[in-house]
């Protein structure tokens, strides 16, 4: 199978919808400025495919819904003085909500849509083919694709790489036995 | 258990030396490095812990913590290909796993991307590197929209450009 | 105790966002971001903990862990420079601290060190971008002499050619 | 002050007496192929300067001593069994000291050489110019230069950069403590 597609709803840095396309490339290289948002695309990747937000550089679902005014709509001003408690006027009207999807071909030519929303209160579904499902439905139609999402395998997030060399004898014994 | 875990470790091992030389291959050392697997516990492996051993061209130490910062990136990245060619996973996503590497190491890697990258395997790879992303079938450029407080993407396909090098 | 830790950190305080400014300014934010320490108790400072905030230009959030690779790199170094200046060193040694810049940030840096180097603030940069390394008054050039099975090392004072950019 | 030069003597990669030279310049950079030895060219500075062998990616000094025979003189071929055991043996003789030397202009314009010495037992001595002393006899001459090595704030390993940044309250207190 092969990623066609994403698409992130208010996800991170990405406000509103964006639509990011793979094609039929097999190898896209993503590339930007410092800060631009090149891991929050792979953040968006890996929770589509189910990891939990402490492996996406954040404490809790709800850091991963965009937050930011759009310059000069509001009075910029009163924001210097931001300190947490102001962070929820600061996203504007705190009641947004954002989701991840992910078009994906199978190894047999069909497009499956994997979604993950996240509602304004934190809490996150699964929706394959925007039909809602649990979690472990969710994970176990990514284990026929060979998706693993405990292992990891195939996810390398920003500096990360030379830990994977120095990883511990039982460490590297987990992800063998995950994968047979 | 047993079977299954022995059938993996095995299969990993048998690969693990091949792709680290193809990663290490240069005029200077057309043989490439050498890479092994060994297991702290023969009878019951999946108790135990497997160690990973890389040798880099021209080296003889063995030891994870001697290699430099470059070199545990391309063991670590030889180590991620193997595993993965005992049960592939249709896609690899690799955040500047570049960052370490010198010229010489990134124009390996994105050769064996280039070699390796299938309609069943595909990369998506973030770099900052030119010579990395050149190579790619195509681009996603990541900008910061400042007025509307956002980042956006837009694709290209460099395959539509004839002279890509 | 009290005075000492306390003329240390005013120091510091003030002089981090200027510094900061001039790692972050660009054509596009003139100005730069902004950066400044805090004190998690007043009344006796060495008890408690000093938070360190920095934001990028043109962004809004000041907590490190939302902050991106190279931002992260940025606000380090302009932490560390900033405790310099409180009681300067004699030298500095980063090794690759430019692994996660892009190219704009690489030159930003580049461009301090030259303008902040001098007889008695000596920097030594393992770099492997060109782009850092051509800015240097003298090169260190470090390769291993395979039939010695030795690191060797040459250095090449820049200043020499002429027409260095 | 600054410092003027380095003499490396079977540290690390460095086999035999190495001299480098840092001159007059004030910004000098240190470029190599990857494994080539730049960071244990570091990792000497360092050494001579006082840090533990913990800190130089080695659990005891005697990992410091250079170790490997030079191509073609011996026999290479009993090297491909070699395991921890044969680390003697494949040092060639085991019984190689070595050391470091810093060339340093004080801020009064006077030479001194500070210099660390590892012996073949793994105990090391601390000489200046050439006299032995005390441990705190040498880190007092190089707090007379503001360089301390406890804080180590002016010494950035590789891939350590972002950890700076991201340090915690109490780390940041501790620098600021060493440095009043
Ligand atoms: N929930 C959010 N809403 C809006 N912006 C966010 C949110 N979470 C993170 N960000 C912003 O995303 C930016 C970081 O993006 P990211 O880490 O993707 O950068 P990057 O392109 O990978 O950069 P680098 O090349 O430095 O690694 C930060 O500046 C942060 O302010
Ligand atoms: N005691 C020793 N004797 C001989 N060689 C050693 C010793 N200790 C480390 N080495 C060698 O030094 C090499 C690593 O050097 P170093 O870390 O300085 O590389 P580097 O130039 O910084 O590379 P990179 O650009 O990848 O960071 C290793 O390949 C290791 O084999
Ligand atoms: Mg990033
Ligand atoms: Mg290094």
């Amino acid at each position: 199978g092969r990623l066609i597609g994403l698409n992130l709803y208010n996800f991170k840095s990405y406000r509103g919808l964006n639509r990011i396309g793979f094609g039929s490339a097999n190898f896209t290289s993503i590339m930007g400025t410092n800060g631009s948002g090149k891991s929050n695309l792979m953040d968006a990747i890996s929770f589509v495919l189910g990891l939990q937000s402490n492996s996406l550089r954040s404490t809790n679902a709800k850091d991963l819904i965009y937050r930011g005014r759009v310059a000069g709509t509001d009075n910029d001003d009163d924001d210097d003085d931001m300190d947490n408690s102001d962070k929820e006027n600061y996203s504007g009207d705190g009641s947004r909500n954002a989701y991840v999807s992910a078009i994906y071909e199978t190894s047999e030519g069909e497009q499956v849509q994997f979604k993950r929303v996240i509602n304004s209160n934190g809490s996150t579904e699964y929706r394959i083919n925007e039909k809602l499902v649990t979690m472990s439905e969710y994970s176990d139609l990514l284990k026929d694709e060979n998706i693993l999402i405990k292992a990891k395998n195939f996810l390398v997030f920003q500096g990360e790489v030379e830990k994977i060399a120095a990883q511990s004898a039982k460490e590297l014994t987990n992800i063998i036995e995950i994968i047979s | 258990r047993f079977r299954l875990f022995d059938e993996a470790f095995q299969h990993i091992s048998k690969s693990i030396d091949n792709i680290y030389k193809e990663l290490t291959k240069s005029k200077v050392s057309p043989l490439g490095g050498s890479a092994y697997l060994t297991l702290s516990q023969e009878d019951e492996p999946y108790l135990g812990g497997i160690n990973f051993h890389s040798m880099p061209p021209t080296k003889r130490f063995r030891e994870m913590n001697l290699l430099s910062g470059g070199e545990k990136s391309i063991a670590a990245l030889a180590l991620l290909f193997a595993i993965h060619s005992y049960k592939p996973s249709p896609f690899f996503v690799l955040d500047e796993v570049d960052a370490a590497l010198d010229n010489a190491n990134v124009n390996r890697l994105a050769n064996y991307i280039v070699k390796n990258a299938s309609p069943t395997f595909q990369f998506i790879v973030i770099s900052l590197k030119n010579s990395l992303f050149e190579k790619a079938d195509a681009l996603v450029g990541i900008y910061r929209e400042q007025r509307l407080n956002s980042s956006k993407a837009v694709t290209l396909d460099l395959r539509n450009f004839s002279d890509k090098e």
